[in-house]
């Protein structure tokens, strides 16, 4: 899960922008 | 499934690409074919209009506000021209891949899945969409770029330094090839959902719910293609192919980021970007 942290973020948080 | 719900499908992938993909087949097709009404792109064929096309693009970021972007490309360091076309490109890529999540999520079914799995499809399935989406951006000359703002010419991207020059020439042949099919948005749609539910990608632990959600998105999509290009009875079978020559189009562009990431010093590689060419291939 670790690896891929921004993915897991990116399909579990649909509407506040992710910070990159 | 009922064709009335294989329809249903379709239209409602059709909207989600609407809805989350700025740069459509449709819209980028109005644009290379000069129907926008005096508002063609700014034209990028050597560095003196790449630097003035630098500022144009900047110029123009209101629309990517309007949209409720947060982010916007960080301030352009002083720095070698490769380098900085390189950027902007894998900054647009990192958006990219924001977009393509967002399109899987409303894929029915996909949400479902196990979310490790989720995150296995993404990441191999985001790169072949994205070098899909750019093919109707291309013509056999160059390709838009920033929203359909920019045309960046193919010999201007060639004259390029190694390896850098390398990048993109392999993304125009598949796309001259692929433009051949004329596919349009509701095509278009329903491919990437196909890609994306790929139940072969390595990883994956829970394999038969990818594959019947896929095999539902294959009806939708024969169905599709059979009704809106009756003369083309071979569409379906050239399509599926076509994810053949995508996987090594990948694979090849992977390699070259990492021969990148090994050569150029000054090179950082996109968070997201790195996390998703981590151990792929």
């Amino acid at each position: 899960k670790e690896k891929h942290k921004i993915l897991h973020r990116l399909l579990q948080n649909s509407t506040s922008p992710v910070d990159l | 499934p009922e064709s009335a719900d294989l329809r249903a499908l379709s239209r409602q992938l059709c909207l989600s690409y609407h809805r989350h993909f700025p740069l459509t087949k449709s819209k980028a097709k109005a644009i290379l074919s000069g129907k926008t009404h005096g508002n063609s792109p700014f034209v990028i064929h050597d560095m003196k209009s790449l630097t003035a096309g630098q500022y144009f693009i900047n110029c123009r970021q209101l629309p990517v506000l309007e949209r409720q972007r947060s982010v916007l490309p960080p301030e352009e360091p002083a720095g070698e021209l490769e380098l900085s076309v390189f950027r902007r490109l894998q900054f647009r890529s990192a958006e990219a891949v924001q977009e393509v999540t967002e399109f899987a999520k409303s894929i029915p079914g996909f949400t479902e899945l196990d979310m490790n799995d989720q995150v296995i499809l993404l990441k191999y399935g985001v790169i072949e969409v994205m070098t899909t989406m750019l093919a109707p951006l291309m013509n056999k000359d160059g390709t838009l770029f920033a929203y359909g703002q920019i045309f960046m010419t193919r010999e201007f991207l060639k004259s390029l330094r190694k390896p850098f020059c390398e990048m993109m020439e392999p993304k125009f042949e598949f796309a001259v090839k692929f433009n051949v099919l004329e596919l349009d948005d509701s095509d278009m749609a329903l491919f990437f959902a196909v890609i994306i539910l790929s139940g072969d990608r390595p990883g994956l632990v829970n394999v038969k719910p990818i594959e019947d959600l896929q095999e539902t998105v294959l009806l939708a999509l024969e169905l599709q293609l059979k009704t809106i290009h009756p003369d083309c009875p071979q569409l379906f079978a050239k399509l599926l192919q076509k994810m053949t020559d995508l996987r090594q189009l990948v694979a090849d562009h992977v390699r070259l980021i990492h021969l990148l990431k090994k050569q150029e010093v000054q090179m950082c590689l996109h968070p997201l970007l790195q996390e998703i060419m981590r151990d792929l291939y």
